[in-house]
């Protein structure tokens, strides 16, 4: 009898979870609209940038490399190997299929 | 020369989330390890 | 007894799931406020300036930021139509999107971290539609799951 019981139990704690999920679900799908609505709205992207002192105030590192790009643009970063002169080579592969690159060099001093 | 890369990691501008990201930092970390 | 097995491995599998999209949920939750504070900050700084700031000080979303000392050396090829380019470093470095930047400098009103004042967390909860403003109050009370 016990065991049956806990058996209702599950079914009713599953059934509450699978509700929950579909809400979460149904918000997550929301969001993602209402920010690609944001992103595409000319009013707020023409005021979606920051300036080159946001990023000195942001990182600690001395050269920043700022790289725009569209979305949707591949990154691909190889895992690093010994070069020729037994001195690791780290290396960023950058790939835009829909409008060009921009590299901008932030040098803090 | 670019690098024969034994495996590569990667990321989507705007597709991918940051953990991504913090992925490759931490195998740049590790020195590729 | 073996059906009540399947059904408790069951319920864990849907906690498990409903957490990771909770933390998808916040990380979401917390880009939109970013972007919309972003947005209003450089509005009224350049209403109070009343000009955009200089073009080649500006960097528009969606970027990286690829973080190195100065002592790295970066050789970096770049193809004629600016669509792709390969960057070689001699030294470590580190990347981070937008969202990261944005939240390093408080866009995200502290959220991520738990911290954040009574007075901010009203101006946030402004920032996401009513249904998800729970989500905020939960965030600053530092519930927000690292999962991601």
């Amino acid at each position: 009898q016990e065991v049956l019981e806990e058996v209702e139990l599950l079914k009713a704690n599953i059934a509450d979870l699978e509700i929950q999920e579909r809400e979460l679900n149904m918000q997550k799908a929301c969001l993602q609209q209402s920010i690609k609505h944001l992103n595409e709205d000319p009013s707020s992207c023409r005021y979606s940038y920051v300036t080159h002192e946001d990023i000195c105030d942001a990182f600690g590192g001395d050269t920043l490399l700022a790289v725009m790009a569209p979305s949707g643009t591949q990154l691909e970063v190889p895992v690093p190997e010994m070069g020729h002169n037994g001195q690791k080579k780290y290396q960023v592969n950058l790939r835009s299929h829909s409008a060009p690159i921009q590299v901008m060099l932030i040098n803090r001093e | 020369s670019s690098l024969t890369p034994s495996t590569a990691y990667t990321y989507k501008f705007t597709g991918s989330p940051s953990k991504e990201l913090s992925d490759i930092n931490q195998m740049i970390r590790q020195g590729g390890v | 007894a073996q059906e009540c097995q399947d059904l408790e491995a069951e319920r864990q599998r849907r906690l498990e799931r409903i957490k990771h999209k909770r933390s998808q949920l916040q990380e979401l939750i917390l880009q939109q406020i970013a972007f919309k504070n972003l947005v209003q900050r450089n509005r009224q700084a350049e209403q109070q300036n009343k000009r955009p700031p200089p073009a080649n000080t500006v960097i528009h979303l969606p970027f990286i930021i690829v973080n190195t000392s100065k002592r790295t050396v970066i050789d970096c090829s770049i193809s004629n139509d600016k669509f792709e380019y390969l960057f070689n470093f001699d030294n470590m470095f580190e990347i981070h999107d937008d969202v990261e930047v944005l939240k390093r400098m408080g866009m995200a009103f502290g959220l991520e971290l738990g911290r954040c004042s009574v007075e901010q967390l009203k101006i946030a909860k402004t920032l996401v539609p009513q249904a998800l403003q729970p989500y905020v109050t939960e965030m600053a009370q530092g519930a927000i799951n690292q999962l991601i």
